[in-house]
């Protein structure tokens, strides 16, 4: 049975996308089966594995707006037990034409439901806000992974990430838990780095991941190659943190 | 004349609010009054000048939404000639709330319409969104200003910002014009950066501004002092970057 985690943090620039690539590159190089879900209108996470968006084409924009099939719209890798879902550049007005459909919410959800048992895990990689995407992402989760970058700024938008969270599981996914929390940029020439670290651990106690992702320019780099980190440059800092914490999550570590 | 410049990118943490308070900041110092409106519901622009999210108080929210005077609203900082627009948590509920209401683009043009001419500059800071709040930012705006972060993701929704930008050039605002690209976050110890500022220059040739800001720490240290670079850390290579940017946008460069 495949476990759908969504990455969602709506504060800009946290490293969503970069984790939902290489985190599914590692886990599938475990032999887990990965399906990687864009719901992006931005599309960076096809981009970050080589695949263009697909604009001429059906995406998770006609998914969602039209019931198609999302068989149809699954995309390989050059990677082992790893798919994607692209997106295209229509989904950008899903927001406002979603908002009188019924069951807006959960459209989601019954795409993914024929498909879950043919993955080991599912990844939603979320855009920057917490609008009528996110809310799909989260509805059609069983847990929600949680990037924070280390920085100021990421800490203010936690307390309305929560809310929303708990929001819905008093509501529309009454099951959805937290995953885990992620660290990410840790710069460690700063204070303000390990003073984020601090405050998340007291916030959420043992849902912090003990791997923290260091601040390193090579996972920048690796999409401008259309590569995860795991073959652009599986001997950098940011490959190696990204590899435990998919062990992490596999609780091998 | 106020001249309201709205700093927008969808893409998230490429520089929006660290733009918007650092180089307010250097305008005030150069004597023209300046207003910075923050209309993110994550309020980074507010405590980035060290004031709280007025989360019990009326906010930029009831302004829009209820159409109380904006001048009531108005906080001073520390500073002279700055002053900024709070936002509070109900901000997040607007992109839902407005989409019945007429004139629903136009909401914050009309609010500043009575202020403008108080000002030198009104600044917008925008979320990392193409939503009703940044179409508000771009329908109000002179012109806009478009922080692009010297990375691979930066440039991929490039084309959706300019795309949104003509759709509104031909309806809504016929007069926005772009103020111009700031390049953010340079780091010259990568490729990367140079291949981004080199596009950047193809695409959009004198528009974009000589000054370009580098990676550097204490600009992500600055807002958890509350303060901006111009008076948490003046000597330091973002301080001068943002200052030096202040005089090019002056035209004194
Ligand atoms: N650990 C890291 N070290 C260095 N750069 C990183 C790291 N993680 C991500 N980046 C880079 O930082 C930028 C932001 O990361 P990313 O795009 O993954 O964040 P995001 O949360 O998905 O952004 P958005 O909110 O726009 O969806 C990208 O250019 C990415 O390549
Ligand atoms: N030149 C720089 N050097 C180092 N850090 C920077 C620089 N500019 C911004 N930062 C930091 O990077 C992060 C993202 O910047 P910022 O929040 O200003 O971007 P944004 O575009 O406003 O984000 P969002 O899309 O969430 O609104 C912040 O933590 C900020 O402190
Ligand atoms: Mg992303
Ligand atoms: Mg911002």
């Amino acid at each position: 049975m495949g476990k759908v985690i969504t990455i969602a943090n709506q504060k800009g620039g946290v490293g969503k996308t970069t984790t939902a690539i290489n985190l599914s590159a590692y886990l599938a190089q475990q032999d887990k089966k990965v399906l990687v879900v864009d719901i992006d209108a931005q599309g960076n996470t096809c981009s970050g594995f080589g695949i263009d968006k697909q604009n001429e084409n059906n995406s998770i924009y006609e998914v969602l707006m039209d019931g198609i099939a999302i068989d149809s719209i699954i995309k390989p890798t050059l990677y082992d037990n790893l798919e994607v879902v692209p997106v295209n550049i229509h989904l950008a007005g899903a927001q406002i034409e979603l908002i009188e459909q019924k069951d807006r919410e959960a459209r989601l959800k019954k795409a993914l439901a024929p498909i879950r048992d043919r993955y080991d895990y599912i990844f939603v990689d979320c855009p920057p806000s917490l609008d009528i995407m996110t809310v799909n992402g989260l509805v059609a989760a069983d847990s929600v992974l949680i990037p924070l970058q280390c920085e100021f700024f990421a800490l203010e938008g936690l307390a309305q990430l929560l809310k929303t969270i708990s929001l819905l599981q008093k509501g529309l996914n009454p099951n959805l838990k937290i995953e885990g929390v992620v660290l990410t940029m840790y710069d460690n020439r700063t204070n303000l780095s390990s003073q984020v670290v601090e405050e998340a651990i007291n916030y959420f106690k043992e849902k912090v991941y003990k791997t923290v992702i260091p601040r390193n320019v090579k996972l920048a780099e690796a999409p401008s190659h259309g590569k995860p980190i795991s073959s652009y440059d599986p001997a950098c800092v940011g490959a190696k943190s990204y590899k435990k914490l998919a062990l992490e999550l596999l609780n091998y570590a």
